[in-house]
């Protein structure tokens, strides 16, 4: 299974809009996917069409009370199986303060898992997870990052989008260091992508110049692409979530639903240092 | 003194612009302003101009080490002060987690500040504070708004960002029945605002008729309004920050300018409850 934490502590930059119609296109092109939301503000869950608090368990429950990843696992379309986040995971940092080896918690649930982790027998094995994670760094993005091999990075063609990418970059490398030798920056994706503007032709050419560059670079990050694909801004992906429906469903001929089919052309064909 | 902290735990929905754009429209009309920035990513610092880390005290030391207000507080042009932010913001919550009355310190530093509360014979004493939160509602935020009067509110006219308005209400309730009985929100402000879009005027619409309702409401947002002016998404609103300037200073001719010389109006005029 390719597990891949969608993460950026700069708020408002395409995290839940890309986890949802990534996981989506994946499933679509028939790989069984599990979506985990790990925000409180329970977004991934709500745009996948899933009610916030309509089933007992949910993340909360796996990281704080010990529950089984399957246990809190919800079916959620083909191919599709979401694990809702719940507004209790905002307290997540306090309820875990005092627990030593608190950002292991979610990658114990996954290597306990079998779907995630399948023997020969195991019927319907993941092929993907994608995690949604919040806009910070604290205990729920760390989780993430120390339970996944792969971090997809959307970003924003904004100056203060990029003022964050080194905060994030050095974040992948400590955990890398000192808790998940595996994990790897898979890529950056520019989201909200206003073709045209001086702003994001700077940032975009900024960016890849910053990964192509010769300069040091840490085995965590150093093979990191920038996406072909760009996701074009589109209002369209904006009205989808109110439907509970990701933007395949909800306007299929859209810019929108094209752009998130080829990111997941390339994030499938792509793995990690490839 | 007028405070006002500018919260919303969605990410990317134009609090720091609002926050960094509002202080300078106000000092501008000749308001003293404290622009404080509680966001460990130290957005409103950089985009006020200053550079983060250039100072030796910052908001991580006035909340963590003991060090009062005026001995981080920095000029950053004509009638305006910053108190910068600092990446060691993000382990606030762990260094403070044992402390109690730990939501209380930021009110108590600016209560004993003398330029928050002038005596006769103060200097220059302060007319507004403006606080720059960052996208949760952990223990900044709760820090910002058990210090201040009022809350500021940018909402962007999506549906994923409408969805938390209800969340941030009940946390507006809880901090004035049980921290600070002043607490009220003064108003929503509609930012990035597409005119045109039919989910923007959707949008708009929704937010205007829930406080206009004849509903049960709580006095610490049931006189809130929503703001004539809406913030237009204007590219130059996302450009200035690159140049540690505000919107009157870098491109002093466009919409963005207009709307924030608007808006601080509004909110010059208007006092919570008013
Ligand atoms: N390409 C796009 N075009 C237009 N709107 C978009 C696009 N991508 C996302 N949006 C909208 O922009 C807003 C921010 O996107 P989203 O919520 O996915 O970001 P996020 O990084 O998950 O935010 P947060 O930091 O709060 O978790 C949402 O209202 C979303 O519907
Ligand atoms: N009206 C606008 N038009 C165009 N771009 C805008 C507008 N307001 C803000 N922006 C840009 O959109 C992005 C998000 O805005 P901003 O950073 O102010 O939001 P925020 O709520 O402070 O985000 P965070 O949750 O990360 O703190 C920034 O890149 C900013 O420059
Ligand atoms: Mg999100
Ligand atoms: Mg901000």
């Amino acid at each position: 299974m390719r597990s891949i934490a969608v993460a950026n502590q700069k708020g408002g930059v395409g995290k839940t809009t890309t986890s949802v119609n990534l996981a989506v296109a994946l499933a679509r092109a028939g790989r069984r996917v599990c979506l985990v939301d790990l925000d409180p503000q329970a977004h991934a869950t709500l745009h996948a069409g899933v009610l916030p608090g309509s089933h007992p368990l949910s993340a909360f429950d796996v990281l704080v009370e010990g529950h089984p990843l399957a246990a809190a696992t919800v079916a959620a379309g083909d191919n599709l199986c979401v694990v809702p986040s719940h507004i209790d995971l905002s307290a997540v940092e306090m309820a875990l303060a005092a627990r030593s080896g608190r950002e292991l918690i979610l990658r114990q649930r996954i290597e306990a898992d079998p779907r995630c982790n399948p023997t020969p027998t195991t019927r319907e094995p993941f092929d993907y997870m994608v995690i949604d994670c919040p806009p910070s760094l604290g205990l729920l993005s760390l989780n993430a990052m120390a339970a996944v091999d792969e971090v997809l990075l959307p970003l924003q063609p904004h100056f203060l989008a990029l003022h964050g990418l080194s905060k994030l970059l050095e974040t992948i490398e400590l955990v890398a260091e000192h808790v998940n030798p595996r994990l790897r920056l898979l890529g950056v994706v520019l989201c909200m992508y206003e073709a045209g503007t001086r702003l994001a032709s700077e940032v975009g050419r900024d960016v890849q110049s910053f990964f192509a560059s010769s300069g040091a670079k840490h085995p965590a990050w150093g093979s990191a692409r920038v996406f072909e694909t760009r996701v074009r801004r589109n209002i369209r992906l904006a009205e989808a979530p109110s439907f509970g429906q990701s933007i395949f469903d909800y306007a299929p001929e859209s810019h929108g639903a094209a752009d998130y089919a080829a990111l997941a052309a390339e994030v499938d064909q792509a793995a990690a240092g490839l």
